[in-house]
């Protein structure tokens, strides 16, 4: 564990905290991609499925059950919850997201760490969709033009965790013999560019106070 | 094909 990967779970910690204070708490999913958060509970559900018999450790433990669990939550109140339903804009969150879904899926199967076993194909699958979960979220706000404070800051949050895991990745590669990862540093590196033009639209709008909201051309 | 990677990552 170094600092930058702690950072990094923690900066994921904070976009699911705030997410959940905005549609659990706030009761509305007005500029939030319904998309986006299923395929994320996709990523996780399927990443995470080593909980039933891999114990890294406890920290792991804990925040996979934690992310398992809060990507359903949310899925749960949008689809489900009254006022969540009446906010969420389901024309506008419109990304064809089986043309992200299918080549993840043949890219898992194709490229993965080791060819016989079914869970590294599922776990690279799981690698793959959450550098593209991003994109239905990132055409949403595109559409709306203008991203609401607390939506910009859950954005900007879910960015952060992938970049801050992409210094991480460079610090184990200096300080840790023959350590390598190429499918997740490859797919961290697209996810994190994904953001760039929302970062600096959103680095652009609280450079004149936190809570000016962020304006996408 | 990779050899495989511990995963002590999330």
């Amino acid at each position: 564990m170094n600092i930058f990967r702690f950072l990094g779970d923690m900066s994921h910690i904070l976009s699911f905290l705030l997410l959940l204070h905005k549609i659990v708490g706030g009761k509305s999913a007005a500029g939030i991609s319904l998309r986006t958060a299923e395929m994320y509970a996709i990523v996780f559900c399927t990443r995470y499925i080593d909980l039933l018999w891999n114990f890294a450790s406890l920290y792991n433990y804990l925040l996979k059950l934690l992310f398992i669990g809060a990507s359903l939550t949310i899925v749960y109140f949008m689809r489900y919850g009254p006022s969540q339903k009446a906010t969420y804009n389901a024309d506008e969150d419109a990304f064809p997201v089986q043309y992200l879904i299918a080549p993840c899926a043949v890219l898992g199967v194709l490229i993965n760490q080791d060819h016989s076993s079914p869970f590294e194909m599922v776990w690279a699958f799981s690698i793959y969709l959450e550098a593209v979960a991003i994109l239905p979220q990132l055409f949403l706000l595109q559409k709306q033009g203008e991203v609401e404070n607390l939506t910009s800051h859950y954005v900007f949050a879910l960015g952060a965790y992938r970049a801050l895991y992409l210094l991480n990745w460079m610090f184990r590669f200096m300080t840790e013999p023959d350590y390598q990862q190429r499918i997740v540093w490859l797919s961290g590196l697209v996810q994190t560019a994904l953001y760039c033009d929302f970062f600096y639209h959103y680095y652009q709008s609280k450079k004149g106070g936190l809570n000016k909201s962020v304006k996408l051309p | 094909e990779e050899e495989e990677e511990e995963k002590d990552e999330l």
